[in-house]
């Protein structure tokens, strides 16, 4: 019994699904000097969650989650490409070594904080990403189009504190390696241009501002960008929070306060917010820190090196180079983690033997491994620990274990890249 | 790549070190 509870989770099938209950707010990011609560876009939290900005359902999760994947994937067999030229070439610059135009998608497994842009401040709920550099939010007069978003639009006429940027200034030419596009010229002031990978896109003034995190933790001159043509699937937000880390990233322009450190806690349902929290004060005791791996050199990626996974207590049997080969990088806005092949399957033939006395269901998009939890009060589900380089053992939260699409199609919520090597 | 997506974060505290090159976990953080 006691091997058991060591090994599975047992959790209310009911708590699989969203429910309505009232929000209950993060008692860190209320008490914490430099925390911002954390929520999903839509979730009862949120005062996004309404109207026409309804939230996508999941299938369309899935497929703009992939999307985001694609995207990540080709921007890293860019940079690896280029970087093999270049060992048998003359160095070039380091802008050169960069995709040219694609981004990330944004997704929409999306979590939100808000901050305040300008003076007078105006709040704007942005979604925090730490796959992208710059932060930006839609602009009047939006001299193109923008999308539907929940909050006032920003416009930098009403406040004091907005300077557009000279396209001759340094950190202008700093967007190509943030944005993967060079900045260009407009009556002499900057113009930004950012595509994702599923043609969203947000485009306008490269600008200085200031940007209010807390009432204690306000920054004169932020760059960001002021966006007057905006297309895409943002589900109601005023724009993205960019936390990579590129030099026009928020963690390297406010570095010389929070030394490039901020953590975060994503919410285990709508009903709760996490929170997003700059600088070192207030960090668990209990944190155990594995290296940034080099395969994400090159690029603003927070790399990781995963050495195993376990399932029920039992470490897979996975040959070391299946990790090594890839390599991995983690990513607040990718909803579902993809594994190389040969680990996924491991994991997927683990989990599904502890799962045997459960009916399967039908897969789904990217997720093969479902089952029917019809007519069940509470499931047992084997525990999942991912080993990171440096001996790091973290083992997941039950919510973190299975995707639900509804109670009749539980799924594991993990899903295979296409190959070993991608 | 493999990808450490955000369903797999959840409740989790990560840190992230851009200083000290180094990314950390640990259970409970929310």
């Amino acid at each position: 019994s006691k091997r058991y509870e060591a090994d599975f989770h047992t959790i209310e099938v009911s708590s699989l699904l969203s429910s309505s209950s009232p929000c209950v707010l993060s008692p860190k990011a209320s008490k914490t000097k430099s925390s911002l609560h954390v929520m999903h876009a839509h979730g009862t939290c949120s005062h996004l969650s309404s109207g026409k900005n309804a939230i996508p359902d999941r299938v369309e999760i899935l497929k703009r989650d992939q999307a985001r994947v694609d995207s990540f994937h080709a921007k890293l067999s860019k940079t690896t490409k280029t970087a093999t030229r270049n060992a048998d070439r003359v160095r070039q610059r380091k802008s050169a070594d960069l995709p040219a135009k694609d981004g990330s998608t944004i997704g929409s497994g999306n979590y939100i904080v808000t901050v305040g842009i300008g003076t007078p401040k105006k709040d704007l709920s942005l979604i925090f990403d730490t796959g992208s550099d710059l932060t930006w939010t839609q602009c009047e007069p939006c001299v193109r189009t923008c999308y539907s978003q929940k909050e006032p639009i920003f416009n930098p006429s009403s406040s004091s504190s907005y300077y557009n940027v000279s396209c001759s200034s340094a950190v202008c030419g700093a967007l190509s390696s943030a944005t993967g596009n060079s900045g260009s010229c407009s009556s002499s002031t900057c113009v930004y241009g950012i595509q994702y990978g599923d043609q969203s896109f947000s485009v306008g003034f490269l600008a200085r501002e200031k940007l209010t995190l807390t009432s204690s933790d306000i920054f004169d001159g932020f760059y960001f960008g002021c966006g007057e043509n905006n297309q895409g699937l943002f589900n109601g937000v005023a724009g993205l929070l960019g936390l990579g880390r590129d030099q026009l990233s928020f963690p390297s322009q406010t570095a010389s306060r929070y030394n490039k450190v901020f953590s975060y806690c994503l919410p285990s349902s709508a009903a709760t917010t996490g929170h997003l929290t700059f600088g070192s004060a207030g960090l668990s005791r209990s944190v155990k820190f594995t290296p940034l791996s080099s395969v994400t050199d090159g690029t603003s990626f927070y790399g990781l090196d995963i050495v195993g996974i376990s399932v029920a207590g039992q470490k897979l049997t996975i040959p070391s180079t299946v990790f090594s080969s890839a390599g991995a990088l983690i990513d607040s806005g990718t909803v579902i983690t993809r594994l190389p092949p040969k680990a996924y399957s491991a994991l997927k033939s683990a989990f599904q033997a502890s799962m045997s006395r459960y009916p399967t269901a039908p897969a789904v998009s990217i997720l093969d491994t479902c089952y029917d939890l019809t007519g069940y009060r509470t499931v047992a589900i084997p525990k999942v620990g991912f080993l990171f380089s440096g001996g790091v053992d973290v083992e997941l939260d039950a919510t973190g274990i299975l995707y639900a699409l509804k109670i009749s199609q539980v799924c594991l919520g993990f899903a295979s890249n296409s190959d070993d090597s991608s | 790549v493999a990808i450490f997506g955000n369903v797999q974060q959840q409740t989790l505290e990560v840190v992230y070190d851009g200083r000290g090159g180094r990314v950390g976990f640990a259970p409970g953080g929310c």
